[in-house]
């Protein structure tokens, strides 16, 4: 990415210090990508000054159409494509345009793990815009890539199959930007498959799905995930309306405003809402040549693909378009590359626009493209697509875990689509932007890369830990992360935004065993068959929760839940010192008005590395449970190093009635 | 005949191998087809994945009928028809 990887503190410096270097860029850690394939070709996959691929790797570089050995090399390491079950569910074959091989014909596998671990590619940029130095997280990273979607969608059979190989291959990370609703774990195959993945000491990080604003929405909800809600940077690309009446409506754009003289010429706005033909979605044939050819169109977000829309207005000769969004939308800006100048607006400014084209005979507008700005913008904030809490299936564990970088994320894309993949785009480029949670997905992949190499014994639960206790929940203002026009919430950020710089040197990890988690499901009241169905392990849950009675699981961050008239929780953690060998740290506590919580005790004293303490927390509700309503509160609790300020351990906290 | 099937995952009992006595856990897989399937069809022309490290167990084509035989047999722990997810 071109940006991001500043965003998130990550930076070559002359003192070469900071988490790059700390964690020697990822070397040594192969991140294996389970998405719709790469483009190897891409400067990205280049492998000049990567280390000899690891003795630990099996993998293999599958052949296909379009796809030789020689394609891999010591950035990317191994290829392979799972195609059985996407056969045989699809039908009528779409022949042609799709490769059977491990090459990307859709682009956004090339995107996702170019993200996680792609090389550094200089002067990169989409069209000029967004110009930079791209680099992945974890740039000194192997890449794996498990070609499992195809443009017809990514069947569980041909997943399973890839991690199945994965797990053989010798993977450190998993990066899956891909899912579907949340469903109960043990119909879930990749929450089946991340378990045994997880035994393995692989960390599986996932998307978190792309349903929010919607409550619990949030998918690959497993506690042995790693689950990835989306965020927004801190930079724009102003596409500005200047209406008729010569107010100004804010926009973005990623139009090369100085290429067409169109662009910032005054011209005949329409919005056409006739015809009852969604012709004000802009769907394909149902814009009348006569009523927009030579105008700014405007089409409202939704239905059909963004870029699409600019497709339609372009063949029916429209000049140009405005995207508006809708009350679904609100202020959502994830901007697209189009095929003729364009802008986004958000929702207040395109009531704005309408009624100024309600207002008047002959309405007119221009837009003026504005660039690249950097830093004026607040941010974090969360995605409004990102998937919310609280989980469906288990609402014990707060999900998403955290967020990452999601929104108008620029990286590499395939040479055999246009930026803005439609088949009609000619143009070629080496990257483009896209949004998404799968785009937050690899974002949090690389930087557990960089962890996993500053830390190659720590289990995928301590590297999970470092992720998640040390992320931020202010932005880069230090004001609190919004969410829309409110401070977000648990359910929204988890334990807040991804600080990698942070995460290299947690202080304190939570850690947890394959056989926790085993306990855990005890406690919710799996039965044994759905217990062995998602572990793989015949248990007996009495005999398990009898010799560990008042078992929690050592989540980093903390669900209570009172129901049934309990008016008081008592959850337990363990910590485990990663930092000094002497270390005292103080719990500091931000409670709920609804909620008393005591903490003992009250300071942890350390005296050697990897020594493990415990901890009790009482939760006594001062509310009762009113029937038939569900309400919620948050709040945090944090250990802090008292000689090192830097390490302070955080666990944010839901309560829910 | 594959026309009238649907991909399942059936996910076997991982201990159920140890007391078998088959050569390889892909043929242990097998036959759980062979003993189901009721044509003259080979079993292995069903079978689209055998796995044994993200889970124990395979994918394969099967009819309703073979189906309801197949969750009879011991060993099998579940069986989840293939799910479409999507990139995100």
């Amino acid at each position: 990415t071109t940006y991001s990887y500043k965003f998130l503190g990550l930076s070559l410096s002359a003192s070469r210090e900071g988490a790059w270097y700390k964690s020697a860029f990822g070397r040594g850690t192969i991140i294996g990508v389970l998405d719709t394939g790469v483009w190897p070709e891409s400067p990205s996959f280049n492998d000049r000054g990567m280390p000899a691929v690891p003795k630990k790797w099996r993998g293999i570089c599958q052949e296909g159409q379009n796809f030789n050995s020689s394609n891999c090399n010591r950035k990317l390491i191994g290829a392979r494509f799972f195609t059985k079950g996407h056969r045989v569910a699809t039908y009528t074959p779409d022949g042609g345009r799709e490769y059977v091989s491990p090459r990307d014909s859709h682009g956004h596998g090339t995107h996702t793990s170019s993200t996680a671990g792609g090389a550094t590619v200089p002067m990169a940029s989409v069209l000029g815009n967004a110009a930079g130095v791209a680099q992945g997280m974890a740039p000194g990273a192997h890449i794996a890539v498990y070609k499992v979607c195809w443009l017809n969608g990514c069947y569980s059979s041909d997943i399973l199959a890839a991690m199945d190989v994965a797990i053989r291959d010798g993977v450190d990370i998993l990066s899956l930007s891909l899912g579907g609703f949340p469903i109960p774990l043990f119909d879930d195959n990749i929450a089946i498959g991340s378990f045994r993945a997880v035994e393995h000491g692989i960390l599986v990080v996932c998307a978190a799905g792309n349903n929010g604003p919607i409550q619990s929405s949030v998918a690959n909800e497993a506690p042995w995930i790693t689950t990835i809600g989306a965020s927004t940077l801190d930079r724009r690309f102003p596409g500005i309306v200047q209406m008729g009446n010569g107010k100004y409506l804010y926009g973005e754009s990623l139009y090369p405003g100085n290429h067409l003289k169109r662009a910032g010429k005054e011209l005949e706005l329409v919005y056409v809402t006739s015809e009852n033909s969604g012709s004000e979605y802009c769907f394909k044939g149902s814009l009348p040549r006569a009523k927009v050819r030579g105008k700014i169109v405007v089409c409202d977000r939704g239905v059909n693909g963004r870029a699409e829309k600019g497709e339609v207005v372009k063949e029916a000769g429209g000049a140009a378009m405005i995207l508006a969004n809708t009350v679904i939308n609100q202020e959502e800006n994830s901007i697209d590359v189009h095929v003729l100048p364009a802008t986004l607006i958000g929702f207040k400014e395109s009531v704005r626009l309408k009624a100024y084209i309600n207002s008047t005979r002959r309405p007119t507008a221009r837009i003026v493209f504005g660039g690249t700005v950097i830093g004026k913008s607040r941010a974090p904030a969360v995605a409004q697509f990102s998937a919310r809490g609280p989980s469906y299936s288990n609402p014990s564990i707060l999900k998403p875990d955290v967020i990452a970088p999601g929104v108008n994320i620029i990286a590499a894309w395939p040479q055999n689509l246009g930026p803005t993949g439609l088949p009609e785009d000619s143009r070629r480029v080496n990257f483009t932007i896209m949004s998404g949670t799968s785009m937050a997905c690899p974002h949090g992949s690389g930087i557990a890369a960089l962890i996993r190499s500053a830390h190659p014994k720590w289990s995928p639960a301590a590297i999970k830990s470092a992720v998640m206790t040390t992320a931020e929940v202010v932005d880069h203002s230090g004001k609190p992360i919004m969410d829309g026009d409110k401070p977000a919430g648990v359910f929204a950020i988890g334990a807040g935004h991804v600080n990698p710089e942070r995460a290299i040197d947690p202080g304190l990890i939570y850690d947890i065993r394959p056989e926790d988690y085993v306990m855990h499901l005890c406690t919710l009241g799996y039965t044994k068959s759905e217990i062995l169905t998602i572990t793989h392990r015949n248990v007996s849950c009495r005999e398990v929760l009898k010799m560990n009675r008042g078992f929690s699981l050592n989540y980093p961050s903390i669900s209570v839940i009172f129901k049934h008239g309990t008016r008081s929780k008592m959850i337990k953690r363990r910590v485990t010192n990663v930092g000094s060998p002497n270390s005292i740290y103080k719990v500091e506590v931000m409670a709920p008005k609804e909620v008393n919580v005591r903490v003992k005790p009250q300071r942890l004293i350390f005296t050697h590395i990897n020594q493990s303490l415990s901890y009790k927390v009482w939760f006594t509700s001062r509310k009762r449970t009113e029937k038939g309503k569900m309400s919620f509160a948050q709040g945090q609790l944090t250990w802090v190093n008292s000689n090192n300020s830097f390490n302070r351990v955080k666990s944010p906290f839901s309560v829910t009635w | 005949s594959s026309s009238s099937t649907t991909t399942y995952i059936v996910q076997l009992n991982p201990q159920g191998v140890t007391s078998s006595s088959f050569a390889s856990k892909p043929s242990w897989h097998l036959s759980f087809l062979q003993q189901t399937m009721s044509s003259e069809e080979d079993a292995s022309s069903r079978l689209l994945y055998s796995y044994h490290s993200a889970m124990e167990g395979f994918a394969a084509q099967l009819s309703e009928l073979e189906l309801e035989s197949l969750k009879m047999l011991p060993d099998v722990i579940s069986i989840r028809p293939d799910h479409r997810l999507q990139i995100h």
